[in-house]
């Protein structure tokens, strides 16, 4: 799976999630990420979320939507709701996977409970920066 | 008054990628196409693009990259094809776009952006989505197009491993996809 959010110079917010799904589906299988709210969301009230990971999963906590859900009601930044949302709530349920999330502010994160995800961020003023592993 | 940053994040996947999985140049053949990504992606917020336009400027530079598992590259199904899905949101109107099971279009991404903008729907599934695609003007491909070695012989590992165990005779040393879990 891939993935993008980003923010432009009009303050909007844009997410996006292509894959080519779980390894050895059977027929007619769907996954989180042509699903908006599970896999892909973005408001500018809150935040654009791109996901990645076993989707059975991330379709059932609705993870992309309760990211932003909880930045814009509960006022918590990126960086706590995603937390919550992968080591709490994902965990929890016994799923896997990561998400990349950005604010309607800047601010953003790169959260994951597996043991890595090819992630990466570009930000004015700074350059280009990659990591794969924990 | 300076507005919030021009911001990109893209990822490609996550998994059991543990260190030492991958070779020194594995590791920087995936971070070079990341980089192109955000980079490319970055420079259409430069030039006053949206982030629409950043976001499927990203997207397509990894679909069309045979390390991750979107657009070529994509994993097997059990049946042996690959078969795409993608999605897009725009956060200024809540407008939306998906397609789920293709098999022909290059870049679903683009297809997932067409049925947001140009229908009055926000998703499309297989023969539908295809044929939209077809009247939209997108590029199509040949299925075989999305293969490749690695994902196949992970594909077929994963079907004898399959077969060993219902035999009774699991196979515990066959090589495994490390994304076979994951999306």
């Amino acid at each position: 799976t891939v993935g993008a959010v980003a923010l432009d110079a009009e303050g909007n917010l844009a997410a996006g999630t292509s894959t080519g799904g779980m390894s050895m589906k059977r027929y007619g299988r769907v996954g989180d990420s042509p699903i908006i709210g599970a896999g892909t969301f973005a408001d500018n009230r809150s935040c654009a979320v791109s996901s990645t990971g076993h989707g059975e999963y991330f379709i059932r906590l609705a993870i992309a939507r309760d990211v932003c859900a909880q930045v814009e009601y509960a006022g918590k930044s990126v960086a706590e709701a995603a937390r919550d949302v992968i080591h709490g709530r994902l965990q929890g349920l016994g799923g896997d996977g990561g998400v990349i999330v950005l604010g309607k502010d800047g601010g953003y994160t790169m959260e994951f409970n597996s043991k890595g995800m090819f992630r990466g961020v570009k930000q004015a003023g700074g350059p280009a920066q990659t990591a794969i592993y924990d | 008054m300076a507005g919030p940053p021009l911001t990109i994040l893209v990822h490609g996947g996550a998994g059991a990628m543990e260190k030492g999985r991958y070779t020194p140049e594995e590791e920087a053949a995936y971070k070079a196409k990341l980089t192109e990504a955000l980079e490319a992606g970055y420079a259409v917020l430069e030039r006053g693009g949206s982030a629409l336009d950043a976001v499927e400027t990203a997207i397509v530079i990894l679909e069309d990259s045979p390390l991750f598992n979107a657009g070529k590259g994509a994993v097997f199904t059990r049946d042996g094809r690959n078969e795409l899905d993608a999605s897009i949101m725009d956060g200024a109107t809540l407008n939306a776009g998906a397609v789920a099971g293709v098999t022909r279009v290059r870049n679903p991404i683009r297809l997932a952006r067409a049925v947001m903008e140009k229908s009055a729907h926000v998703m499309f599934a297989r023969e539908g989505a295809e044929k939209f695609a077809e009247e939209q003007g997108l590029e199509l491909v040949s299925p075989a197009y999305f293969r490749t070695e690695a994902r196949w012989k992970a594909y077929r590992d994963a079907l004898e491993k399959e077969k060993k165990g219902k035999e009774g005779k699991p196979d515990k040393g066959a090589a495994a996809d490390a994304d076979y879990k994951y999306g």
